[in-house]
Protein backbone atom coordinates (compact mmCIF):
# COMPACT_ATOMS: atom_id res chain seq x y z
CA UNK A 1 0.00 0.00 0.00
CA UNK A 2 1.25 3.54 -1.01
CA UNK A 3 2.13 5.36 2.41
CA UNK A 4 0.52 8.71 3.00
CA UNK A 5 3.56 10.77 1.87
CA UNK A 6 3.67 13.35 4.92
CA UNK A 7 3.18 17.16 3.96
CA UNK A 8 6.20 18.43 4.78
CA UNK A 9 7.70 21.82 3.50
CA UNK A 10 10.98 21.50 1.67
CA UNK A 11 12.99 23.97 4.14
CA UNK A 12 11.83 21.19 7.03
CA UNK A 13 13.30 18.42 4.96
CA UNK A 14 17.32 17.50 5.19
CA UNK A 15 19.74 19.62 3.74
CA UNK A 16 22.73 21.46 3.86
CA UNK A 17 22.50 24.66 6.22
CA UNK A 18 25.78 27.22 5.13
CA UNK A 19 27.36 28.92 8.17
CA UNK A 20 30.66 30.83 7.15
CA UNK A 21 32.53 32.16 10.32
CA UNK A 22 34.88 34.79 9.88
CA UNK A 23 38.38 34.07 12.00
CA UNK A 24 37.93 38.48 12.83
CA UNK A 25 34.61 37.49 15.09
CA UNK A 26 36.55 35.66 16.92
CA UNK A 27 39.67 37.82 17.20
CA UNK A 28 41.63 35.08 15.05
CA UNK A 29 42.70 37.08 12.36
CA UNK A 30 45.93 38.02 14.13
CA UNK A 31 47.11 34.65 14.12
CA UNK A 32 45.71 32.82 11.36
CA UNK A 33 47.37 34.12 8.39
CA UNK A 34 44.48 32.23 5.56
CA UNK A 35 42.29 31.66 5.21
CA UNK A 36 40.02 34.59 6.20
CA UNK A 37 36.79 31.89 7.76
CA UNK A 38 36.11 28.98 7.95
CA UNK A 39 32.72 27.05 6.18
CA UNK A 40 30.96 25.92 9.50
CA UNK A 41 27.68 24.20 7.35
CA UNK A 42 25.92 21.48 8.84
CA UNK A 43 23.07 19.01 8.26
CA UNK A 44 19.75 19.46 9.48
CA UNK A 45 15.93 18.65 8.37
CA UNK A 46 13.50 15.56 8.01
CA UNK A 47 13.95 12.04 6.46
CA UNK A 48 10.38 11.11 6.00
CA UNK A 49 9.77 7.75 3.89
CA UNK A 50 9.03 9.97 0.91
CA UNK A 51 12.49 11.52 1.18
CA UNK A 52 14.46 8.13 1.62
CA UNK A 53 13.69 7.72 -2.14
CA UNK A 54 14.79 10.33 -3.95
CA UNK A 55 18.01 12.21 -2.40
CA UNK A 56 21.26 10.10 -1.89
CA UNK A 57 20.06 8.50 0.95
CA UNK A 58 21.38 5.32 1.90
CA UNK A 59 19.30 1.66 1.67
CA UNK A 60 19.43 1.82 5.58
CA UNK A 61 17.54 5.63 5.61
CA UNK A 62 15.06 3.84 3.84
CA UNK A 63 14.42 0.77 6.00
CA UNK A 64 14.11 3.17 8.99
CA UNK A 65 11.93 5.27 7.42
CA UNK A 66 9.69 2.33 6.39
CA UNK A 67 9.78 0.87 9.84
CA UNK A 68 9.33 4.41 11.08
CA UNK A 69 5.94 4.89 8.93
CA UNK A 70 4.68 1.63 10.49
CA UNK A 71 5.83 2.18 13.79
CA UNK A 72 6.70 6.18 15.13
CA UNK A 73 8.40 4.88 18.16
CA UNK A 74 10.87 4.02 16.07
CA UNK A 75 13.17 7.17 15.40
CA UNK A 76 13.09 8.77 11.79
CA UNK A 77 16.36 8.43 9.92
CA UNK A 78 19.07 11.05 10.67
CA UNK A 79 20.15 13.71 8.73
CA UNK A 80 23.85 13.99 7.89
CA UNK A 81 26.85 14.63 5.87
CA UNK A 82 27.14 12.26 2.97
CA UNK A 83 30.31 14.46 1.44
CA UNK A 84 33.08 16.23 2.98
CA UNK A 85 36.25 17.98 1.64
CA UNK A 86 38.97 18.97 3.60
CA UNK A 87 40.95 22.53 4.99
CA UNK A 88 43.74 23.96 4.68
CA UNK A 89 45.26 26.41 8.07
CA UNK A 90 48.07 28.99 7.55
CA UNK A 91 48.88 30.36 10.95
CA UNK A 92 51.35 31.49 12.99
CA UNK A 93 52.05 30.02 16.30
CA UNK A 94 53.87 31.60 19.42
CA UNK A 95 56.50 30.79 18.85
CA UNK A 96 56.76 32.79 15.38
CA UNK A 97 56.74 29.42 13.49
CA UNK A 98 54.58 29.88 10.16
CA UNK A 99 52.48 26.70 10.15
CA UNK A 100 50.45 25.00 7.15
CA UNK A 101 48.23 22.07 8.06
CA UNK A 102 45.59 19.90 6.10
CA UNK A 103 42.79 19.04 7.97
CA UNK A 104 40.78 16.56 6.33
CA UNK A 105 36.74 15.85 6.79
CA UNK A 106 36.55 19.08 7.53
CA UNK A 107 33.77 21.55 5.42
CA UNK A 108 30.56 19.38 4.77
CA UNK A 109 29.86 19.53 0.70
CA UNK A 110 26.46 17.30 1.00
CA UNK A 111 23.83 16.03 3.39
CA UNK A 112 21.71 13.14 3.07
CA UNK A 113 19.29 10.53 5.64
CA UNK B 1 32.46 30.33 29.02
CA UNK B 2 30.98 27.59 26.36
CA UNK B 3 32.25 29.89 23.55
CA UNK B 4 35.72 29.30 25.63
CA UNK B 5 35.45 25.46 26.09
CA UNK B 6 34.84 25.29 21.78
CA UNK B 7 37.34 27.40 21.02
CA UNK B 8 39.90 25.13 23.39
CA UNK B 9 38.68 22.36 21.83
CA UNK B 10 39.04 23.73 18.20
CA UNK B 11 42.76 24.73 18.77
CA UNK B 12 43.53 21.29 20.05
CA UNK B 13 42.23 20.17 16.89
CA UNK B 14 44.68 22.44 15.33
CA UNK B 15 47.83 21.36 17.91
CA UNK B 16 47.86 24.42 19.75
CA UNK B 17 47.40 24.56 23.09
CA UNK B 18 46.40 28.06 23.71
CA UNK B 19 45.53 31.21 21.27
CA UNK B 20 48.75 32.19 19.67
CA UNK B 21 49.41 35.93 20.02
CA UNK B 22 52.10 36.47 17.85
CA UNK B 23 53.87 40.34 18.34
CA UNK B 24 54.42 40.36 14.14
CA UNK B 25 53.52 38.34 10.90
CA UNK B 26 56.76 36.60 9.83
CA UNK B 27 57.15 36.55 6.22
CA UNK B 28 55.02 33.20 4.27
CA UNK B 29 57.44 32.25 1.92
CA UNK B 30 56.02 31.97 -2.25
CA UNK B 31 56.18 27.77 -1.60
CA UNK B 32 53.58 27.84 1.58
CA UNK B 33 51.25 30.25 -0.02
CA UNK B 34 51.54 28.44 -3.29
CA UNK B 35 50.79 24.78 -1.37
CA UNK B 36 47.94 26.59 0.50
CA UNK B 37 46.43 28.12 -2.58
CA UNK B 38 46.38 24.50 -4.78
CA UNK B 39 45.08 22.55 -1.41
CA UNK B 40 42.48 25.64 -1.23
CA UNK B 41 41.26 25.16 -5.01
CA UNK B 42 41.16 21.60 -4.88
CA UNK B 43 39.02 21.43 -1.61
CA UNK B 44 36.42 23.92 -4.31
CA UNK B 45 36.08 21.98 -7.13
CA UNK B 46 35.95 18.97 -5.05
CA UNK B 47 39.22 16.77 -6.42
CA UNK B 48 40.01 14.55 -3.95
CA UNK B 49 43.64 14.55 -2.93
CA UNK B 50 46.20 12.69 -0.65
CA UNK B 51 46.03 15.11 1.98
CA UNK B 52 49.28 13.47 3.29
CA UNK B 53 51.30 14.03 0.16
CA UNK B 54 52.86 17.38 -0.61
CA UNK B 55 53.71 17.10 -4.08
CA UNK B 56 54.82 20.93 -4.48
CA UNK B 57 57.82 19.56 -2.24
CA UNK B 58 57.58 15.68 -3.51
CA UNK B 59 57.47 14.64 0.53
CA UNK B 60 54.75 12.48 2.11
CA UNK B 61 53.58 14.86 5.24
CA UNK B 62 50.48 16.70 6.68
CA UNK B 63 51.97 19.73 8.49
CA UNK B 64 54.73 22.09 7.07
CA UNK B 65 56.16 24.37 9.84
CA UNK B 66 58.82 27.19 8.80
CA UNK B 67 60.99 27.69 11.90
CA UNK B 68 62.57 31.41 12.19
CA UNK B 69 66.47 31.64 13.04
CA UNK B 70 66.55 32.37 16.71
CA UNK B 71 70.31 32.35 17.21
CA UNK B 72 72.99 35.47 17.21
CA UNK B 73 75.66 37.27 15.32
CA UNK B 74 79.10 35.96 16.91
CA UNK B 75 82.08 38.55 17.17
CA UNK B 76 85.20 36.91 18.70
CA UNK B 77 87.31 39.02 20.87
CA UNK B 78 90.28 38.05 19.11
CA UNK B 79 91.40 40.06 16.06
CA UNK B 80 89.02 38.39 13.80
CA UNK B 81 90.32 35.79 11.20
CA UNK B 82 91.27 38.57 8.56
CA UNK B 83 89.37 36.30 5.99
CA UNK B 84 86.67 35.69 8.18
CA UNK B 85 83.51 38.02 6.83
CA UNK B 86 80.92 37.09 9.26
CA UNK B 87 80.29 34.07 12.15
CA UNK B 88 76.17 33.28 13.43
CA UNK B 89 75.56 30.80 15.26
CA UNK B 90 71.83 29.33 13.86
CA UNK B 91 68.89 27.85 16.18
CA UNK B 92 65.57 26.52 15.79
CA UNK B 93 63.44 25.90 17.88
CA UNK B 94 61.95 22.00 17.36
CA UNK B 95 60.25 22.04 20.30
CA UNK B 96 57.26 22.52 17.95
CA UNK B 97 57.13 18.77 16.66
CA UNK B 98 54.88 16.43 18.29
CA UNK B 99 57.14 13.54 19.66
CA UNK B 100 54.73 11.06 17.35
CA UNK B 101 55.45 13.33 14.28
CA UNK B 102 57.86 12.09 11.91
CA UNK B 103 59.85 14.46 10.60
CA UNK B 104 60.09 13.83 6.59
CA UNK B 105 62.14 17.05 4.98
CA UNK B 106 64.08 19.48 7.02
CA UNK B 107 65.11 22.27 4.37
CA UNK B 108 67.51 25.54 5.58
CA UNK B 109 67.18 28.40 3.74
CA UNK B 110 69.84 31.09 3.67
CA UNK B 111 68.91 34.55 2.48
CA UNK B 112 71.87 36.49 1.84
CA UNK B 113 69.77 39.50 0.81
CA UNK B 114 69.19 41.21 -2.47
CA UNK B 115 72.66 42.42 -3.64
CA UNK B 116 74.46 41.81 -1.24
CA UNK B 117 77.66 42.55 -2.43
CA UNK B 118 79.16 43.98 -5.65
CA UNK B 119 79.51 40.36 -7.79
CA UNK B 120 83.17 42.64 -8.46
CA UNK B 121 83.96 42.23 -5.25
CA UNK B 122 85.77 39.13 -3.00
CA UNK B 123 84.61 36.01 -3.93
CA UNK B 124 82.56 34.49 -0.63
CA UNK B 125 82.62 30.67 1.11
CA UNK B 126 80.60 29.89 3.27
CA UNK B 127 80.64 27.03 5.62
CA UNK B 128 78.17 25.63 7.53
CA UNK B 129 79.18 23.01 10.69
CA UNK B 130 77.88 21.28 13.78
CA UNK B 131 78.34 23.01 16.88
CA UNK B 132 80.46 20.49 18.77
CA UNK B 133 80.24 22.47 22.40
CA UNK B 134 77.66 25.50 23.12
CA UNK B 135 80.38 27.55 24.69
CA UNK B 136 83.87 27.02 25.18
CA UNK B 137 84.69 27.83 28.63
CA UNK B 138 83.51 31.50 29.90
CA UNK B 139 83.50 32.73 25.79
CA UNK B 140 79.82 32.41 24.47
CA UNK B 141 81.83 31.45 21.30
CA UNK B 142 80.39 27.98 20.14
CA UNK B 143 82.77 25.33 19.29
CA UNK B 144 82.41 24.49 15.79
CA UNK B 145 82.12 20.78 14.99
CA UNK B 146 82.30 19.16 11.62
CA UNK B 147 82.08 21.23 8.83
CA UNK B 148 79.17 19.79 6.35
CA UNK B 149 78.50 22.12 3.61
CA UNK B 150 81.75 24.33 2.58
CA UNK B 151 81.02 26.17 -0.97
CA UNK B 152 81.25 29.26 -2.49
CA UNK B 153 78.84 31.84 -2.63
CA UNK B 154 77.44 32.29 -6.06
CA UNK B 155 76.39 35.51 -7.72
CA UNK B 156 73.47 36.96 -7.62
CA UNK B 157 72.58 34.10 -4.95
CA UNK B 158 68.92 34.42 -4.35
CA UNK B 159 67.82 32.04 -1.44
CA UNK B 160 70.31 29.19 -0.59
CA UNK B 161 68.56 25.74 0.53
CA UNK B 162 70.54 22.95 2.37
CA UNK B 163 68.99 19.77 3.08
CA UNK B 164 69.55 19.21 6.86
CA UNK B 165 67.22 16.28 7.57
CA UNK B 166 69.53 13.69 9.14
CA UNK B 167 70.91 16.96 11.57
CA UNK B 168 67.21 17.33 12.55
CA UNK B 169 66.10 14.04 13.21
CA UNK B 170 68.86 13.93 15.51
CA UNK B 171 68.23 16.79 17.12
CA UNK B 172 64.20 15.62 17.40
CA UNK B 173 64.85 12.34 18.93
CA UNK B 174 67.04 14.40 21.70
CA UNK B 175 66.55 17.83 22.01
CA UNK B 176 69.78 18.37 23.84
CA UNK B 177 71.65 17.49 21.26
CA UNK B 178 69.99 20.98 19.14
CA UNK B 179 72.97 23.70 20.28
CA UNK B 180 72.47 24.70 16.56
CA UNK B 181 74.28 25.62 13.63
CA UNK B 182 77.93 27.60 13.09
CA UNK B 183 77.54 29.73 10.53
CA UNK B 184 80.78 31.60 8.83
CA UNK B 185 81.31 33.32 5.57
CA UNK B 186 85.16 33.76 4.77
CA UNK B 187 86.64 35.53 1.76
CA UNK B 188 88.16 33.22 -0.40
CA UNK B 189 91.96 33.91 -1.22
CA UNK B 190 92.34 36.72 0.69
CA UNK B 191 95.06 39.16 0.28
CA UNK B 192 97.16 39.44 3.81
CA UNK B 193 96.20 42.09 6.61
CA UNK B 194 95.43 45.33 6.12
CA UNK B 195 91.12 46.65 6.21
CA UNK B 196 89.51 45.96 2.79
CA UNK B 197 86.68 48.61 2.98
CA UNK B 198 84.95 47.26 0.27
CA UNK B 199 85.12 44.03 1.92
CA UNK B 200 84.58 45.53 5.00
CA UNK B 201 80.99 47.00 3.55
CA UNK B 202 80.45 43.71 1.84
CA UNK B 203 80.48 41.84 5.69
CA UNK B 204 78.91 44.60 7.10
CA UNK B 205 75.54 44.74 4.62
CA UNK B 206 75.41 40.58 4.55
CA UNK B 207 75.12 41.19 8.53
CA UNK B 208 72.21 43.76 8.08
CA UNK B 209 70.65 40.87 5.27
CA UNK B 210 71.17 37.81 6.24
CA UNK B 211 67.80 35.95 6.82
CA UNK B 212 67.76 32.11 7.99
CA UNK B 213 64.85 29.93 8.18
CA UNK B 214 64.15 26.08 8.51
CA UNK B 215 61.53 24.39 6.53
CA UNK B 216 60.72 21.10 8.18
CA UNK B 217 57.96 18.82 7.08
CA UNK B 218 56.64 16.65 9.46
CA UNK B 219 53.57 13.46 9.00
CA UNK B 220 51.41 12.24 11.59
CA UNK B 221 50.94 8.48 11.46
CA UNK B 222 46.96 8.76 13.30
CA UNK B 223 45.83 10.95 10.11
CA UNK B 224 47.96 9.20 7.80
CA UNK B 225 48.40 5.42 7.02
CA UNK B 226 51.53 4.38 5.38
CA UNK B 227 51.52 4.86 1.62
CA UNK B 228 52.43 1.30 0.76
CA UNK B 229 49.35 -0.15 2.13
CA UNK B 230 46.62 -1.35 -0.11
CA UNK B 231 43.50 -1.07 1.09
CA UNK B 232 42.00 -4.80 1.79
Amino acid sequence: AVLPAPNVSCKNLCHRHQLFINFRDLGWHKWIIAPKGFMANYCHGDCPFSLTTSLNSSNYAFMQALMHAVDPAIPQAVCIPTKLSPISMLYQDNDDNVILRHYDDMVVDECGC
Amino acid sequence: QTLQFQERDFLQLLGLDKVPSPQKFQPVPHILKKIFHNQEAAATIGVSQDLCNIKELGVRGNALRLLPDQGFFLYSKKIPQASSCLQKLLYFNLSAVKDKEQLTMAQLGLDLGPNTYYHLGPELELALSLVQEPHVGDQAIPKPGKVFVLQSVPWPQGILHFNLLDVAKDWNNNLQKNVGLFLEILVKGHRGPGVNYQLEDTCARLRCSLHASLMVVTLDPEQCHHSSRKKR
